[in-house]
């Protein structure tokens, strides 16, 4: 039967608001549980 | 002895990379040295190297206080590694050379250890994941962060090549190989600098590979989901793995839209959430209308009028069956019927744990190429005629699904509508093509008394997917509710839900 | 008899590796006990987010000579931001116009703990971040939020930041509204400063962020 995927969907950050945010960008973690700091995301400065 | 004095070197490189920035010049004359005295420059050397430094740095690790600096070696083996795979001058032989040598000496130092009592799959999983970030961090704008010229497009060039390769080492990881590794795989595969980029790479030159590595783990789940007690650790890689499809589903819906059918033909036939999870989504900027508008009419909508994207097309998986199926559309005939109803026996058992069966004597993936290969001839055939010649129960898509009901097993007319059921998604032609076919073939009288029999499949394979915890596909809502309200058929006097009283109620309330 | 098994290089290994395609043709239809082993095993020690952050091997001092805290931590912070806090954009200084707004809520960072408590940070920290901590992804962050949050630009001649301020004029005079521009001082005073009258923006001198 599944189970209610709202809190799941919560700790992924979806949906937030009624924004869209991307998230694998971002991903911790596939399991809450390891998910307890954030990651460093890619980015680039310029010169 | 040759590795002692390689382990000095690998030690010293450490040590350097702690005291040093990486862009620092020394970082380079130190590499240069490396390649002068033969250590990088001749690949039997440097596969030896690159062993030396891996064990070192995973007996490191091992060696190390939890609590502190654990992956200093590692992290430093991974930036020498990058460094080469960068500026090294390959002239006699390729950059993809390289980096496939390089996988393929962690790989084999990785399958001895992963034999033994120690194996701690943390230091490898660092690796790659350091490899990863590396690749990512100098990728940014084009490789900008790249001042030589013909390097930068060297690697721009080479960008689809370093994920396909890195994704190829990756099934050669999986669970199945080494389960010791499965918890880090799963988190390899869904790594926020590898899973989003394969899936962005220009002209979808990653999901192929990718859809390979998420069938690796639906393969696994699959073999080791058994009725009754499923094992913790399993029950936990599964957990992963929705939350990684629901990522995927929230940022690239079209990898699952436009793989759908192949992640179908690996998913475990228990899952249906999982299966709602991934026939869910949704392109993205599509405005879908309410599905639980009562009032709600497929035809009114314009999206229904759409092609849906298919990545894999099936056909390619027809085989034998290609040609009569072709032809049946073009000319039915019942030579041609009989022929592709044999073909989707299978000739041998196949054990496959679903709900209420254990093994398949049907051609399961046979069943879904077949009639996802009639939906989208159906959806060509709309667009380039009329919809009355599709919409249409004397139209050879119709008739050639409904012959095949009507005269299969009781298994085949399951799997044969389980999948028709599947093709219910978001608005699109296959989703309106099939639901028209579905409540026609729900209220026709052409059945005679195969009617009662086909009609509980059906309603059994829509329930199996609204039963489920949310989500629920468009399709699936629209068309219960149009089955809900048909005129023709009272659905609650059918016999077979008055023998079922929990159905009976389940019915009355929807 | 195979040529690879007779590499010195690889024989002692290869059979590892190989032993692995007997269970990727033919998986154990019930779990042995060994491979229950390993896959608690890999559950037990799975890796966490710290394991996949990003590796960091020397930490370059602060750019610019200044005077720190010794309690001034070295490892890069890390930690998690409750979600359901509303963003609640910085008091201080300038217009955040709408549409930069919308912008800036829909890149990767916006979600992030780090990326919404710069959202709080004052000019002053967030000049301080940039010019101390080149290279870094606190650097990166902090002139994402001047720039699309509190319209900022960076000029990359004299490396300085620069904003424009528009002063609306009362009715009657000439025009109705007045530009001035300031920039920021880090080379002496770390103060905003007014540039003189005849400063002139040159498009090409900005940094497209």
């Amino acid at each position: 039967l599944g189970a209610d995927l709202s809190s799941m969907l919560y700790s992924l950050g979806i949906p937030r608001d009624k924004q869209h945010h991307r998230v694998l960008d971002t991903f911790q973690s596939p399991w809450a549980e390891t998910s307890r700091s954030e990651v460093e995301p890619k980015f680039s400065i310029p010169d | 002895t040759v590795n002692e004095k390689y382990s000095l070197v690998f030690t010293e490189w450490v040590k350097l990379l702690q005291k040093v920035d990486i862009e620092d010049s020394v970082v380079l004359i130190f590499i240069k040295q490396m390649m002068d005295k033969g250590i990088l420059s001749e690949s039997d050397n440097m596969i030896k190297f690159m062993k030396c430094a891996l064990e070192l740095s995973v007996s490191s690790f091992k060696e190390s206080d939890p609590t502190g600096e654990v992956f200093t070696a590692i992290d430093a083996l991974g930036k020498l590694i990058i460094k080469l795979l960068i500026f090294q001058e390959f002239s006699d032989y390729y950059r993809g050379d390289f980096l496939n040598t390089i996988y393929s000496t962690i790989l084999l130092v990785f399958a001895e250890d992963h034999e033994q009592e120690t194996f701690n799959e943390r230091p490898y999983f660092r690796l790659l994941s350091n490899l990863f970030y590396e690749w990512s961090n100098i990728r940014g704008h084009k490789f900008s962060s790249i001042k030589d010229v013909k390097i930068r497009k060297e690697l721009y060039t080479f960008d689809i090549e370093f994920y396909n390769i890195s994704a190829t080492y990756l099934h050669s990881f999986q669970p199945f190989a080494f389960p010791g590794f499965s918890f880090a795989w799963v988190s390899l595969i869904s790594h926020r600098m590898f899973l989003p980029q394969i899936l962005r790479l220009p002209d979808k030159s990653g999901w192929e590979k990718l859809t390979l590595l998420i069938i690796d783990l639906f393969k696994f789940l699959d073999q080791y989901t058994k009725r009754g007690i499923v094992s913790d650790a399993i029950s936990v890689v599964y957990k992963g793995t929705l939350r990684v499809i629901l990522g995927i589903s929230n940022d690239v819906p079209d990898f699952l839209i436009e793989n759908h059918y192949e992640l179908m033909n690996n998913l475990p036939a228990t899952y249906f959430q999982l299966k709602n999870v991934i026939l869910s989504s949704i392109p993205k900027k599509k405005i879908v209308p309410n599905p639980y508008d009562p009032n709600l009419n497929m035809a009114d909508v314009e999206l229904c009028q759409q092609k849906p994207s298919i990545f894999y097309d099936p056909v390619k998986d027809l085989q034998s069956l290609k040609k009569p199926v072709d032809n049946y559309l073009r000319i039915p005939s019942n030579s041609l019927l009989k022929a592709i109803l044999n073909g989707l026996y299978r000739t041998e058992y196949d054990v496959k744990i679903g709900v209420g069966y254990d093994y398949l004597s049907i051609d399961n993936k046979l069943v879904r190429g077949v009639v996802l290969h009639v939906g989208i001839e159906a959806g060509l055939e709309n667009e380039r005629t009329s919809s009355s010649a599709v919409f249409n129960t004397k139209s050879s898509y119709y008739t050639l699904l409904y012959n095949l009901i009507n005269e299969g097993s009781t298994e085949l007319r399951y799997q044969i509508l389980q999948v028709m059921l599947e093709q219910l998604r978001y608005p699109n032609i296959h989703t309106y093509w099939f639901s028209y076919v579905l409540l026609n073939m729900f209220t026709s009288k052409e059945f005679g008394s195969n009617i009662s029999e086909i009609q509980e499949i059906m309603l059994r394979c829509l329930l199996e997917r609204v039963i489920v915890n949310k989500p629920h596909t468009w399709g699936i809502i629209v068309f219960f509710t149009q089955l809900l309200q048909n005129k023709e058929v009272n659905i609650l006097e059918l016999d077979f839900i008055k023998n079922i009283p929990e159905i009976e109620n389940i019915l009355e309330q929807s | 008899q195979n040529q690879a098994f007779r590499n010195p290089l690889f024989n002692e290994e290869l059979k590892y590796w190989l032993n692995t395609k007997k269970t990727l043709m033919q998986p154990y239809k019930e779990m042995p006990q060994s491979m229950l082993s390993q896959l608690e095993s890999s559950l037990l020690n799975c890796p966490d987010s710290l394991d996949a952050d990003s590796p960091y091997l020397y930490r370059k001092p602060l750019s610019l000579p200044h005077p720190t805290s010794i309690f001034f931590p070295n490892e890069p912070i890390r930690f998690i931001y409750p979600f359901d806090l509303k963003l609640s954009n910085n008091a201080t200084n300038n217009n955040t116009n709408t549409s930069s707004q919308k912008k800036v809520k829909n890149d990767i960072y916006s979600n992030t703990s780090l990326a919404k408590i710069f959202t709080k940070f004052d000019l002053d920290t967030l000049f301080f971040i940039f010019y101390h901590y080149q290279g870094t992804y606190e650097q990166f962050l902090s002139s994402r939020e001047l720039n699309k949050n509190r319209n900022w630009q960076f000029n990359k001649v004299d490396r300085c930041w620069y904003y424009k301020e528009i002063e609306k004029l009362p009715p009657g005079m000439n025009k109705s509204e007045e530009e001035s521009w300031r920039y920021f001082d880090y080379k002496k005073s770390w103060l905003a400063r007014r540039c003189s009258p005849d400063f002139v923006y040159k498009k090409e001198d900005f940094e497209k962020l």
